[in-house]
């Protein structure tokens, strides 16, 4: 079956190594080499405001015995330009296409297989800046949390100190709070055992997830016979996987190992049937 | 006598943790308690495409055994918005300004004391993304380059890695040459001894510094009973003045401890003469 992440923020922010590292996956970013190049032609054309890229890359891979289709939606140009207005529209338009896909799929007298491509969760990375969310964050997420699953998370925060991670996730939930932004909350049923109601509410008090990727495997600082994804500096390791050096393996089993079948219910159920419903009644 | 330094670049990139780090003030940012009531104003009121304010605030400091009257111009404002366009201009307004505060002052007939406000330096800080300046960084360097000596530095590089870092370099020193973007260069006289020519040569070649600035005094982890500025994570201690560690002693150098006074030097003889019959000529 299909899984759809869609991962926007601005360039330089781990997009691309988080989601190597959240799926062990070796997706090349082929917009990469480009940028220079790319930059410089931006500059001389006069930097166009609304130039955000849908990007898309897919792989099949396996989580808990089960092979899925991944595809990633990348969203190159995002916060990039001088003027950023209406950054948000190109992809609202590309949430809104893949509905539309779906509904024209729904309708069709003879149903044959069909790739599902609704978005079943957003990725926001939010820059480490230690202050508060910026006009472009609150924006864009207002124009999205209501369209698909909305997963917030700070990017390289391996930038900030315990404390100040700390301070920036109370700013940051206050403001999404104060601009009456939803983000996904791991549902809790009657009859989950403590330990899953324990885990749901650990998920969601952790938002948003202070994150660190690598495409490194390095020597596990603890088992020299182990490799593990991981950032040597001069000063110390960090290690990607370690609970107590990032939030990676919150967002892992959020997105991931627990779940993922939510997401897409979610999707399914409500966020898609919003759209439905407000589509056919206009 | 003055010293005045201009710090440009978003929110959140370090400038005033590393201000207090090399002058060893404590500057306090007053803007910062309002960060977030500013920004919820400014996406209430419509992100003002204009608003990027002048702020200054001095400190009597000494140097060498020589006080001085330093000067730090902050530019708050400037890149955080939806809408960047512009954001140079009201940073040239104001070095403009100084160079005609200046000008009059030369032109009276009884000329008092006078405190030589012209800028002598602009640190500008580049977000550590890892791929190459944005349009907004070449946009601004290109405007700023002929009014002041222009410093560029790599903010909270403590997030890349040696390799990132110095590919990172080459790529900006390349973009700036391309778009021919003078840095400040250390000049090197023909009586200078070996030594000094080496230093100015090291100094211009590690551009743009790669700087980690802390608030923090902690203990020196190779001395007990020393306190050092650094900041502490769970996998290691960042020492700022660990030249493995970071390029902040190369920065203080150029800045403050060996090219102070040719930084004055040459905005007097050269950028502000510049100035002046551009202005004489029109
Ligand atoms: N410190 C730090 N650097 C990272 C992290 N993730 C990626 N990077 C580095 O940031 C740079 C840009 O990463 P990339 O994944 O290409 O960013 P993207 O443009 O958002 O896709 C690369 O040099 C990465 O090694 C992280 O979690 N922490
Ligand atoms: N990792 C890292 N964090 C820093 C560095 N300098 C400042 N910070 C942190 O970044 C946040 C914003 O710093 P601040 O100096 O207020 O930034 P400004 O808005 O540019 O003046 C604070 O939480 C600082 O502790 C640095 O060199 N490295």
């Amino acid at each position: 079956f299909n899984f759809n992440v869609l991962c926007v923020g601005k360039p330089g922010l781990g997009k691309t190594t988080l989601i190597n590292s959240l799926f062990n996956q070796e997706f090349n970013d082929s917009t990469k080499d480009d940028d220079y190049e790319t930059h410089n032609e931006e500059l001389n054309e006069k930097d166009d405001v609304e130039s955000v890229q849908i990007n898309t890359k897919s792989a099949v891979i396996e989580e808990n015995g089960v092979k899925l289709k991944l595809t990633v939606v990348d969203t190159p140009g995002f916060g990039s330009h001088i003027n950023n207005t209406n950054a948000w529209s190109p992809v609202v338009k590309e949430i809104n296409r893949r509905f539309d896909q779906y509904l024209d799929y729904e309708n069709k007298v003879n149903r044959t297989t069909f790739d599902d491509m609704r978005i079943h969760a957003c990725l926001y990375f939010i820059e480490p800046t230690g202050h508060c969310l910026t006009p472009l964050d609150l924006e864009f997420c207002s124009q999205i949390h209501k369209k698909c699953n909305l997963i917030p998370v700070i990017a390289k925060s391996d930038i900030m100190l315990d404390e100040e991670i700390k301070s920036f996730k109370t700013t940051i939930m206050k403001q999404l709070s104060d601009h009456q932004i939803n983000v996904f909350q791991p549902p809790i049923y009657k009859l989950d055992d403590n330990d899953t109601k324990e885990m749901a509410n650990k998920l969601y008090e952790t938002l948003p997830y202070a994150v660190v990727g690598s495409n490194d495997m390095i020597q596990d600082p603890q088992d020299p016979n182990k490799m593990i994804r991981g950032r040597q500096y001069p000063w110390g390791i960090i290690e990607v996987e370690n609970s107590k050096h990032s939030d990676f393996n919150y967002l892992r089993d959020l997105l991931i190992r627990q779940y993922l079948e939510e997401l897409r219910e979610k999707t399914h159920n409500i966020l898609y049937e919003n759209y439905r419903s407000n589509k056919l009644t206009k």
